[in-house]
């Protein structure tokens, strides 16, 4: 199955994705380390691909060298605070019947 | 309430999907667009606006440039400030090196609005009702969401409080995955549906699926606000118009 793909499927896999996605790694060793990480998240994106009750698809894109810590890290940044909650208005509370 | 809403179709929601780069801005860009939409909706102009001016001015009341923030305390520095910039003038660089840009205002175009409300928390019909008038900012817990590419996300969800801003900009009914909000992210058109998220709606949770329902707000903008012209330019409008009608009477 996809899963089981080899060593050399995944490898040219990754050095598509590195062009499509116009990656250029400097530090010494970095490529082999991201491609370890791309690895894991092909793996995981493979796992839930396969399974039929899915309601959606995931899919390789430009966050695909990243493990989970490095996306929530740089691409989240959502802050919530209880204060900021304090004025709920009524304008739009729905009411049964409403139309 | 109407069973679909998409107010990309109704022209409220700039058509370009914006990229935040690897900076924790997301919560600048569902301000600019919840701004964006309901200055469309009240004006009939659909402008763009400055996700960098937030960034560089709106520091220290509860956002942090590339740290993170809330749409919330966003709506609060543009109705302090007066306005937000389009981001023509003030575009987005996606870091916070730089200092706020004083911009001349009097010659800028920028939009205001008159304060923000919070949609009653913890309940998917109000939500909705809201939505139905205008598009609106939620956090979500959007850390399982890095390789989502299309169809009616129904988890695994990352927390139960949110940690990423977005704007809902519709909802709808899939025949095959149900109820689902439509949801504008800002991590560019090669993710997820051309940059949106269709993210399961009616969820059993009272917080909704991924904390969609926790803490959703919106800004109020009434249509007498004007703000295409700055006082300032409105003040030499008024002069120049005074200085006409006195020469006429001369």
């Amino acid at each position: 199955t996809k899963s089981q793909r080899n060593e050399a499927e995944v490898q040219k896999m990754y050095e598509q994705w590195i062009v499509e996605n116009g990656k250029n790694y400097n530090g010494l060793g970095e490529k082999e380390r991201r491609f370890k990480v791309f690895k894991d998240n092909l793996k995981r994106i493979e796992e839930h691909n396969s399974d039929p009750n899915r309601s959606y698809e995931r899919g390789l894109n430009q966050f695909s060298d990243l493990t989970a810590d490095e996306f929530r890290a740089n691409y989240l940044g959502g802050k919530m605070e209880g204060t900021s909650v304090s004025d709920v208005a009524e304008r739009y509370r729905y009411m049964e019947g409403d139309i | 309430l109407p069973d679909e809403v998409d107010w990309r179709e109704g022209g409220a929601v700039v058509p370009r999907v914006k990229k935040q780069g690897d900076c924790g801005s997301c919560w600048a860009f569902a301000a600019t667009a919840a701004v964006e939409g309901i200055n469309q909706i009240t004006t009939g102009e659909l402008i763009s606006l400055s996700e960098q001016e937030l960034i560089d001015c709106d520091r220290g009341n509860g956002n942090f440039g590339c740290v993170g923030g809330g749409a919330v305390w966003a709506f609060e520095f543009i109705v302090r400030n007066g306005g937000i910039v389009t981001d023509e003038v003030y575009p987005y660089v996606g870091n916070t090196s730089a200092a706020c840009k004083a911009i001349e205002m009097p010659t800028t175009r920028f939009v205001t609005i008159d304060g923000h409300e919070v949609v009653p928390e913890k309940d998917e019909m109000s939500l909705m009702k809201a939505v139905a008038h205008q598009p609106v900012s939620v956090m979500i817990s959007a850390a399982n969401m890095s390789d989502y590419t299309s169809g009616v996300y129904k988890g695994p969800c990352s927390n139960l409080w949110g940690d990423h801003n977005v704007l809902i900009v519709g909802y709808g009914t899939s025949s095959e995955e149900g109820d689902y909000w439509l949801i504008r992210n800002s991590w560019g058109p090669e993710w997820g549906e051309g940059g949106y998220l269709r993210l399961q709606r009616n969820f059993h949770e009272s917080t909704g699926k991924c904390a969609v329902a926790v803490a959703p707000v919106y800004p109020i903008k009434s249509s007498s606000s004007s703000n295409l012209l700055s006082p300032s330019v409105f003040k030499l409008l008024l002069l120049f118009v005074f200085k006409l009608v006195s020469l006429t009477l001369l």
